[in-house]
């Protein structure tokens, strides 16, 4: 996948960082200090569908010029998370319980086009 | 999209910077807050000291590489280690003592867990975790009471009895995956453990709650599989 960078309008994955400190979480949440709630954001042209990522090869190219040719047949695509991993917590509860879980596919890794 | 359509990624995408990072954070804690089945941040009235937080997790770990259950409760059928849900979320739950009623001797300890995790998760396994500061060898034993709410909820019934040696100070552990794993069956929220010195003792010699050895229970429990309609 790709992480977006400057001004590139394909389908890329966008870092955002959320430091529990600066929302007034660091109270309740002890471990870790944030969540990088990363998202996917970007413009999958049709010659781009079903290709995780950005085109990185020549045949992958030969590929999508193929696809493009053909695009009345294809449907719309979208830039969609391709790779997630979970969210470690160690948190208290309402009881000052300490609790640790770990939420699956909360963060995402990588994007790429349906 | 087309022109006119809204786009629901773009929609991020056409808002000011600081809404727009607003709007994440705002996103951020929600998908937090429901993913723990909570309504809103829990208030936190007293929290662990770091010491008692490092010795329990200390502890739990030497357990697990031990993987010896203590001497003091009979393996009364405690809960078969269920197969590691696949994909199903886990939890690990430490739960700290508050002190309850004592005398001169005997003391009781109360246990909460919230309803969130009661109503939602099964419990794979739950230890109680005690630490006697006695000087030397004790020769007749402690008897631990475990107490929960009856029907009514108005008295406390034994819901398990057992009786605990302490040969030198030191963690003394205790199984008590069954009698939390009721508790949750029946929606109760809270695990009453007594302890009962012989008069030879003097009072239950426990370390105080601002010390690091403070008791606990250390348990497993695991999201329940959401219930699954089979059509015939």
């Amino acid at each position: 996948g790709i992480d977006c960078s400057g001004d590139s309008r394909m389908c890329c994955r966008k870092e955002f960082f959320v430091d529990f400190k600066e929302i007034g979480w660091e109270d309740w949440i002890i471990q870790p200090e944030g969540y990088h709630m990363n998202y996917c954001t970007g413009l999958c042209p049709l010659h781009m569908a079903g290709i995780p990522g950005l085109a990185a090869s020549f045949h992958t190219a030969v590929l999508n010029l193929i696809k493009a040719n053909n695009a009345d047949a294809a449907v719309d695509s979208c830039c969609v998370p391709t790779q997630r991993r979970p969210l470690s917590l160690l948190y208290y509860d309402r009881d000052s319980n300490i609790i640790k879980t770990d939420i699956p596919d909360m963060i995402v890794e990588a994007c790429g086009c349906t | 999209a087309p022109k006119g359509a809204w786009c629901p990624a773009c929609g991020l995408a056409a808002l000011a910077p600081t809404t727009q990072r607003d709007a994440l954070i705002a996103l951020a804690k929600q998908s937090i807050l429901t993913k723990l089945r909570l309504q809103d941040r829990p208030n936190i009235t007293h929290p662990t000291s770091r010491g008692a937080l490092l010795t329990a997790l200390h502890r739990m770990r030497a357990q697990r590489v031990d993987v010896a259950v203590s001497p003091g409760m009979p393996h009364d059928g405690s809960i078969p280690h269920l197969r590691p849900g696949m994909g199903l979320q886990e939890y690990e739950i430490l739960s700290f003592a508050e002190s309850g009623s004592s005398t001169s001797r005997s003391v009781r300890l109360h246990f909460h867990f919230t309803r969130e995790l009661t109503g939602s998760t099964e419990i794979l396994q739950a230890t109680l975790y005690l630490f006697w500061a006695v000087p030397g060898p004790r020769t007749r034993p402690v008897t631990v009471r475990l107490l929960q709410p009856d029907a009514m909820g108005l008295n406390m019934t034994v819901a398990s009895k057992t009786w605990l040696k302490v040969q030198r100070p030191g963690w003394a552990t205790l199984d008590v995956g069954q009698a939390v794993q009721s508790l949750f069956g029946q929606g109760s929220q809270r695990l009453t453990v007594e302890l009962e010195v012989p008069e030879d003792w003097g009072s239950p010699v426990l370390a105080g709650r601002s010390d690091s050895h403070w008791p606990f229970v250390a348990a497993q429990a695991r999201a329940r599989t959401p219930h699954r309609v089979q059509r015939r």
